[in-house]
């Protein structure tokens, strides 16, 4: 688990 | 922002006007789980921290605003103006036993041990699973208003087309995030039952009861 997430997503 | 991600928000933003509505027009929070309401006014509290941190976009901003400012309109429709409507009896889910493996899980897996990602993990956890108590309140009653029903159906099909945004985004921009796939997973598989019942019975003018 790397640092993938979506910032913008709610 | 695709077309999937854009239905997915306002479908979010149609289930919380629509819960407000209800509650409001008819003076009353029967058949709706305070229990829920409580985890999803901890869910966005925790998710949109960073709120206070890091600009997205206007969009974002005024949309995790409205989810917090509704989330707690609601907790106050039904803890405090209609407490007298509120259904204690049929609302006896245990939320611990939600919350607690949610705090374990975004401690183990996460995509970043700090404080402001764990949190966000937290809140994608606890929200895959927040509505177990609405549906164990529908499942206790044995059945659900219409207008009950139109909510937890667009607050249903919100992370649905969350995935379909995310299966766009991979192919789009080879990009991934595993743990919010797989909580939006189990969250959607979680409302499969209730969108079979939907679908078969309330569009067609019925009221959903469950069979006895």
């Amino acid at each position: 688990f790397g640092k993938l997430r979506f910032k913008d997503e709610l | 922002m695709n077309i999937f991600r854009l239905a997915g928000d306002l479908s979010h933003l149609l289930a919380i006007i629509i819960l407000l509505l209800k509650i409001w027009k008819t003076r009353s929070c029967a058949g709706i789980s305070g229990k829920s309401q409580v985890l999803f006014a901890i869910v966005y509290l925790t998710r949109y921290l960073d709120l206070f941190t890091t600009y997205i976009s206007l969009y974002n901003s005024i949309m995790k605003i409205v989810f917090i400012a509704a989330s707690g309109a609601t907790l106050y429709l039904m803890y405090v103006k209609f407490k007298a409507t509120y259904d204690h009896n049929h609302d006896s889910f245990r939320i611990e036993f939600l919350l607690i493996p949610c705090v374990i899980l975004a401690l183990i897996i996460n995509h970043d041990f700090t404080v402001m990602e764990i949190l966000w993990t937290f809140s994608i956890y606890l929200e895959s699973v927040a509505i177990l108590p609405q549906l164990f309140l529908v499942s206790k009653t044995g059945e659900a208003e219409s207008i009950t029903s139109h909510y937890l159906f667009a607050l249903g099909s919100y992370r649905a087309l969350y995935l379909l945004n995310w299966i766009y985004r991979y192919m789009a921009e080879s990009h991934y995030d595993l743990i919010a796939i797989f909580a939006g997973v189990v969250q959607t598989i979680l409302y499969c039952d209730f969108f079979y019942l939907y679908i078969t019975k309330v569009l067609k003018g019925k009221k959903l009861q469950l069979p006895a």
